[in-house]
């Protein structure tokens, strides 16, 4: 799982 | 990750850079709304929270989940988070006899409690970080108005302002395009949250664009808005 919450994002 | 996005991020790296020249070359932040800039810095720390998670595995060598985009969003967000916070440092100690305070009188509960109810109310997880996360993405399609209010008071920006203003406008406006272009081309759920709050973000610069191409387009050194 991305270790970014979820959000790929800036 | 495309160019809309890359195009997005860099534009929005240069507002940074545009507004810290700016206060850095005037050694002034006049016309410059502290509420908003004092927002910025309250929406990338509520949004970017999973840096600690990120910086955590880093540290211990868990590079298991540490992809290229993982390494550019994080090495973007310390830049984002650490301009934003230098700009409000400046505003408060370098240049604070120069601040406009007494002209950015925009009252921030008006923006913060509708953003916190909605946040709570409207949300994909009811996890304190994505509550932040949703916090953040509601609260930073309207942090622009105090500095809008300021801007519609003083009746005119500098060319460097009105760069700043386009910079910080500009990049979401990218986004919606970035969010249209991976709607097209992945299995990307289209986040409705962040696609709402763009198009409303995007829109509130709406009526400063067009005095802003205005101003190109007549070659004029400063923007002029109706008084």
């Amino acid at each position: 799982v991305s270790p970014e919450s979820g959000h790929d994002e800036l | 990750m495309n160019i809309f996005r890359i195009s997005a991020d860099l534009l929005h790296l240069a507002s940074f850079f545009i507004l810290i020249f700016k206060m850095k070359a005037t050694k002034s932040c006049k016309g410059i709304s502290f509420k908003t800039q004092l927002m910025y810095t309250l929406v990338f720390t509520c949004r970017y929270l999973d840096l600690f998670h990120v910086l955590g595995m880093m540290i211990t060598f868990n590079f298991a989940h540490i992809t290229g985009l993982t390494l550019y969003n994080t090495f973007m967000k310390i830049l984002f988070l650490a301009a934003s916070y230098y700009i409000v440092y400046l505003m408060r100690t370098e240049l604070k006899s120069t601040s406009d305070d007494a002209r950015d009188t925009f009252v921030l509960w008006h923006i913060l409690a509708p953003c916190a109810v909605l946040a709570l109310i409207f949300n994909a997880q009811f996890t304190i970080l994505e509550i932040l996360w949703t916090f953040s993405i509601y609260l930073e399609a309207v942090a622009v108005m105090p500095q809008l209010m300021l801007l519609i008071e003083t009746g005119e920006a500098d060319s460097l302002s009105s760069h700043y203003m386009f910079a910080v406008g500009g990049y979401r406006a990218l986004y919606l395009v970035n969010w249209v272009y991976r709607y097209a081309t992945e299995p990307y759920y289209s986040n409705w949250i962040a696609w709402i709050a763009g198009f409303v973000q995007t829109a509130l610069f709406g009526d400063f664009f067009y005095y802003y191409f205005v101003k190109i387009m007549s070659g004029d050194a400063a923007l002029k808005l109706p008084t």
